[in-house]
């Protein structure tokens, strides 16, 4: 009879995306939200 | 390719399928095993009374609306490569600041510019002096090519 | 070993020259960067063969490097020489003087890896192949070029994404078991699928139905006979917290491609197959299925047919003559002997047995979607339901003529339409409820009821097309469901049916 989907970690219920917090497949609580951020090079000081 | 055309494994492949998936389930991935590496200085072993880990309302846009220009510039030079510079500088964008590739210098402009064309603008700016004074200075005729704009 | 004297010895001194460069906490991307343009790395990187064997060595090298970090009893092992290795690649990917030359080196690079990979993993067997390192190099690469950067453009990123893909696609669990895990982790990453997901124009959505294809394929024969070890556990739960991710972030995607998944999951795996067909999309609001006197044919969306991008009459093409046959009988009703024939045309040839079955089931579902894709087409042109008797003529001698497996089989695939609101959910509810009512034996019509029954008796989620068509098939007194002797063939199942009737009621 299949399995009980809310049990696998994943809030389905969520208002936000579920992938950013995503850890594994094999995980069963969300991971923490990584900040995606990108730092031109000319930002580097030598 | 283990599966024939229909995805059918002989009873052999099967077992040696098996085998190695029950092999390999001893160096399933961790978290760690993902974990970005991003060369940090080693954490100063501050007492066990002062905070360990950074708090999380530092990767909160709204926090660096409440910085001043001082703390924002502080965090853009001194801590290089992380979110937070990141968001520093966004937040410096956002108060008009403008980045010269060239200069690695943060400008404002202090009045309309004088002449704007497609490759470049001239007038009186502000800029910040990271480099002698650690505080903003006036530059007039000044003149920003649109190609060191970041 | 047939590397040139002194090659090899030469380039691990520039790793490991690069490496201590690397781990300089105060050298940040552009001091690295400078590092590379020095003559020694530019003149071994731009011959194809020295280059080649600069990444091949590199890799072997660090790879081996990946040693457990003492005390933490082989749990954690030390990357430090691999994100050195990656890093170096990632610059030079990035920072290449064009896109080809980007691209090229990107490729290169996989290809080294996947060759070790694969020859690692046969040559180690089971209990020494460590799939971690592997798994680091790939989630490296992934996370570093797939992150916006300004400098990539979209066209750069697309031809990364699909190198990424291919590199996936290459090393899937059907070709390299042992990397189940870390391939699966590596499709499901935060940033790779929502990357693939969110191009626009869709571009990338077939290699990510390619992969989620491969795995399915490979779990096929473990999940269909239940075989549920750790190992399949673990990757049947890992698999189905994707489904629930693509199922909550990007349902355009399961609706578009439901029929080729449906093509390759065992039909025992109903909960699996409901959640993909329970899809639909973002900006359609459902009627609540359990809305009394809910009109259904009186919708606006089930005049819309729905977007398939899965090629559902490849299975037709495979079988010679058998496509020209089926359009020519829908178009003119002829010959008279195409209709008996069927039924052996649905057959495995030489009555081969492939998973578990002597039927073509991927003939069959195709079948099944083409005729009623047709109808529906004709319908709508015509106006009415009662303008395609062909079709109806093929799915009703199916349903006579076919066995009991081989009915299931077919009565499977049309159940396998009923989805959200569109024109084929529509169309494939009345058909299932038309046989119902015009079955000559009440045979036919228990296994209508089993195969709708047996998708709404398992946890949710529920397709909502399944649960209209259960609804209507209780309900509706033209049908006098209940008067049925299969309803109360024995107390739990009369039980069964009473406890769905009130939930449905």
């Amino acid at each position: 009879l299949g399995t009980d989907l809310t049990t696998l970690g994943l809030n389905l219920n969520s208002p936000d995306t579920l992938y950013s917090t995503f850890g594994s497949p094999w995980a069963d609580t969300p991971a923490k939200r990584e900040p995606e951020f990108y730092i031109p090079m000319c930002y580097y000081m030598q | 390719d283990f599966a024939t055309s229909h995805g059918k494994f002989s009873a052999h492949e099967q077992d040696s399928i098996m085998s190695m998936l029950e092999g390999s389930l001893k160096s399933l991935p961790e978290p760690n095993d993902s974990e970005r590496h991003r060369p940090k200085p080693k954490p100063y072993l501050t007492p066990s009374y002062y905070p360990q880990v950074a708090a999380g309302i530092f990767e909160n846009p709204q926090l660096f609306e409440k910085f001043d220009t001082d703390t924002l510039f502080f965090i853009f030079y001194f801590q290089q490569g992380t979110y937070q510079q990141y968001l520093a500088a966004k937040e410096l964008k956002k108060q008009s600041w403008r980045y010269h590739k060239k200069y690695l210098t943060w400008f404002q402009r202090h009045e309309e510019p004088k002449e704007i064309s497609n490759d470049s603008e001239q007038g009186t700016y502000v800029y910040f002096d990271y480099e002698t004074g650690w505080c903003q200075r006036k530059k007039t005729e000044f003149t920003f090519e649109y190609r060191f704009l970041e | 070993t047939n590397d040139p004297a002194g090659s090899r010895e030469q380039i691990l001194g520039m790793l490991s020259d690069w490496v201590n460069y690397y781990l300089q906490p105060s050298h940040n991307d552009k001091a690295l960067l400078g590092y590379l343009t020095q003559p020694v790395f530019q003149n071994i990187l731009k011959e194809e063969e020295s280059s080649i064997r600069f990444y091949r060595i590199c890799l072997e090298v660090t790879i081996d490097s990946c040693v457990p970090v003492e005390g933490t009893n082989g749990k954690t092992l030390s990357y430090g020489a691999l994100d050195a290795f990656t890093k170096l690649a990632v610059l030079l990917v990035k920072f290449a003087e064009n896109n080809n030359i980007k691209t090229g080196i990107l490729v290169k690079i996989l290809n080294i890896a996947i060759k070790t990979l694969a020859r690692d993993h046969d040559s180690k067997g089971a209990a020494k192949f460590d799939q971690r390192p592997y798994y680091r190099i790939f989630s490296n690469l992934i996370t570093e070029l797939s992150l916006h950067d300004p400098t990539i453009n979209e066209n750069t990123m697309l031809q990364f994404l699909t190198a990424f893909s291919n590199a996936l696609i290459v090393t899937s669990p059907l070709k390299i078991p042992g990397f189940a895990f870390a391939w699966l982790q590596l499709v499901s990453d935060r940033i790779f699928m929502p990357k693939l997901l969110h191009t626009k124009s869709q571009k990338m959505w077939p290699y990510f139905q390619r992969l989620i294809v491969e795995l399915l394929k490979f779990l096929e024969p473990f999940l269909r006979n239940a075989e549920l070890n750790e190992p399949i556990r673990l990757l049947y739960r890992g698999t189905l917290r994707v489904l629930l991710i693509l199922l909550h972030d990007f349902p355009e995607f399961l609706c578009n491609f439901h029929f080729s998944f449906c093509d390759v999951i065992p039909a025992s795996c109903i909960q699996m197959r409901n959640l993909i067909l329970s899809a639909f999309p973002r900006n359609m609001r459902l009627p609540d299925p359990f809305t009394p006197n809910l009109k259904v044919d009186l919708l606006p969306e089930i005049n819309h047919p729905p977007r398939i991008m899965s090629n559902y009459a490849n299975a037709l093409n495979a079988v010679p003559g058998f496509k020209q046959d089926l359009e020519n009988y829908l178009r003119t009703r002829q010959p008279l002997s195409f209709l008996p024939e069927l039924r052996n045309r649905l057959l495995l040839p030489g009555g081969a047995v492939v998973n578990g079955t002597r039927y073509n089931v991927p003939l069959i579902n195709s079948l099944v979607l083409f005729v009623g894709t047709m109808a529906v087409a004709r319908v709508q042109s015509m106006g009415s339901f009662r303008i395609a008797p062909n079709a109806t003529d093929i799915f009703q001698q199916l349903a006579v003529e076919l066995d009991t497996e081989g009915r299931y089989l077919f009565l499977n695939a049309i159940a396998n339409q009923l989805r959200y609101p569109n024109s084929d959910t529509h169309y494939f509810s009345c058909i299932l409820l038309f046989l119902f009512q015009e079955a000559q034996s009440e045979a036919v019509q228990e296994q209508i009821t089993r195969v709708l029954l047996e998708r709404i008796i398992v946890n949710r989620p529920h397709p909502w097309g399944l649960l209209i068509t259960f609804i209507e098939l209780i309900k509706n007194q033209r049908f006098n469901f209940w008067s049925h002797s299969f309803t109360r063939c024995a107390p739990e199942i009369e039980r069964l049916f009473d406890s769905v009737a009130r939930s449905c009621m």
